[in-house]
């Protein structure tokens, strides 16, 4: 499943 | 974390800060462009929506707040500061927002990962961050003189999004299905836009001369 592409980025 | 990544977080960090006390100082924002200041607090704010609902690291909390903090302060310092708000040039300092904001909010709209409110905000902060130093690229042609605070905080800001382009291809190689294409080529454009500044900046740098920018 798409996997929610955590924005772990400023 | 990487240490480009912490290294471009770090110079963002102190881009701000350098211009949060120069303001704070000097109580003069000459030579600073209003436009780019609110531009930025629009990035933070359209970048950051999700500060409340994830929670990534208590270090990626405290940075959002505090780029959000110090954004937003420079734009009351310059807007309503009864000492600093005479030192802007409100008639130099014309570049209208929505040249910038309309077209990459279009943009965001169309080119983005998922077509969810979150992500084409997320979207736009990151294509409106990469020609939000525009005006004040502008202004610094206008006024050809350049104080060495308002440069150094131009250059940190060029050179945070450079190291965090050493960060994306750091983490290309190192983690698995890394791809996050629109963010790349937007950080690439913004630090193309950085580049003829660069090259002015370390000319005068290398002349030890007052840093002129080409009309």
């Amino acid at each position: 499943e798409e996997q929610e592409d955590i924005k772990d980025e400023l | 974390m990487n240490i480009f990544r912490l290294a471009g977080d770090m110079t963002h960090l102190f881009s701000v800060l350098v211009l949060l006390l120069k303001i704070h100082t000097i109580k003069s924002c000459a030579g600073i462009s209003l436009k780019t200041q609110e531009l930025y607090a629009l990035v933070f704010t359209t970048r950051y929506l999700d500060i409340f609902t994830d929670f990534i690291s208590l270090y990626n909390t405290v940075m959002k707040l505090i780029f959000l903090g110090s954004s937003f302060s420079i734009v009351w310092y310059i807007r309503r500061h009864k000492i600093v708000r005479r030192s802007y040039d409100k008639d130099q300092d014309t570049f209208r927002h929505y040249f910038l904001v309309i077209p990459c909010l279009v943009l965001a709209v169309f080119i983005n990962h998922k077509f969810t409110f979150k992500e084409v905000m997320w979207t736009f902060s990151l294509y409106l961050e990469a020609v939000a130093i525009l005006p004040q690229l502008v202004l610094l042609q206008r006024t050809r003189n350049i104080d060495n605070l308002t440069g150094q905080y131009v250059f940190l800001l060029g050179a945070y999004r450079a190291l965090y382009i050493l960060n994306w291809i750091y983490r290309h190689f190192t983690e698995p299905h890394y791809v996050h294409w629109i963010t790349w080529i937007a950080g690439v454009v913004q630090t193309l836009l950085y580049a003829d500044f660069f090259y002015y900046y370390f000319q005068s740098w290398k002349n030890n001369e007052k840093l002129q920018l080409p009309a």
